[in-house]
């Protein structure tokens, strides 16, 4: 199966 | 004071039907260089970043940085007040708790004005690091959007291949499968009708639907839509905004368990 990461995971906050 | 007036009052129309169902609230940064947003749906995977240059605008003025909070909802409502040949002029008071939005008929016999009280949005800023992307992809944004559609017939998921060859949207559920190959165009009369994919490598990236149906309403800003795509980072889709900006969306890809 797959799953959905949030934006967080890859960006990081500033 | 802040002062933006826009000429093609549409232009702002149509960018708000195209964000108003991933985003509730949302700060518009105003600078002396334009005007900026940044906002993530609610589950924060998805993320919209708009851009309007200044000279956009005419005229424009901005004596200091201003942050307005503005609900989508209510101002895609008063946004449906005015004509699609209006001129729409935003302003702020320094001083103000609230956006003056001014709709203007081209021959400036009908003014209307709605106040729309400002609201405090405590919403996280994302840094988006510059990318060189593995494959980008341009193609009518009317293809996009038809793809994506088609796609749902299918399932909730799709997923893109890029190569060498052209792009391949493929989708499979409960009912069945199938896919979508778009070549690169060879000849075509107008670039707008294009596709094109700058490769740097082979990637294959899989993707919510309801996401990209929600950035496809964006179609309507222009004939023309890039998709970026790296091996496991956001999907970049942007649509150019005429000769003053952009309208960017970022999507987290789905992650093998």
């Amino acid at each position: 199966g797959m799953k959905q990461p949030v934006l967080s995971h890859f960006f990081r906050p500033s | 004071m802040f002062e933006a007036r826009l000429p093609q009052g549409q232009i702002l129309k149509k960018l708000i039907e195209a964000v108003r169902e991933l985003v509730t609230d949302a700060n518009f940064e105003c600078k002396p260089s334009g005007l900026s947003l940044q906002a993530m749906d609610s589950s924060h995977v998805s993320l919209v970043s708009l851009l309007m240059r200044a000279d956009g605008f005419d005229p424009y003025q901005c004596d200091r940085n201003r942050t307005l909070g503005i609900n989508l909802r209510t101002l895609a409502s008063v946004l449906k007040c005015s004509s699609n040949d209006d001129i729409i002029t935003i302003r702020a008071e320094d001083d103000g708790d609230s956006a003056i939005l001014i709709f203007e008929s081209p021959s400036s016999d009908r003014l209307s004005e709605f106040d729309l009280k400002l609201v405090d949005i405590d919403n996280e800023q994302l840094v988006i690091p510059d990318t060189q992307y593995d494959a980008v992809v341009r193609m009518p944004s009317a293809e996009f959007q038809r793809i994506v559609r088609d796609m749902q017939i299918l399932g909730d998921s799709v997923t893109i291949a890029c190569s060498k060859d052209g792009v391949k949207f493929s989708a499979n559920g409960e009912i069945g499968s199938g896919s979508v190959r778009l070549k690169q165009s060879s000849a075509v009369d107008s670039e707008d009708d294009a596709v094109t994919v700058d490769l740097q490598q082979a990637v294959s990236l899989t993707f919510a639907l309801r996401y990209l149906s929600l950035f496809s309403k964006a179609a309507p800003l222009s004939p023309t839509v890039t998709l970026s795509f790296s091996k496991d980072v956001p999907l970049l889709v942007e649509f150019r905004i005429a000769d003053m900006g952009h309208l960017r969306f970022y999507l987290a890809p789905k992650i093998d368990e």
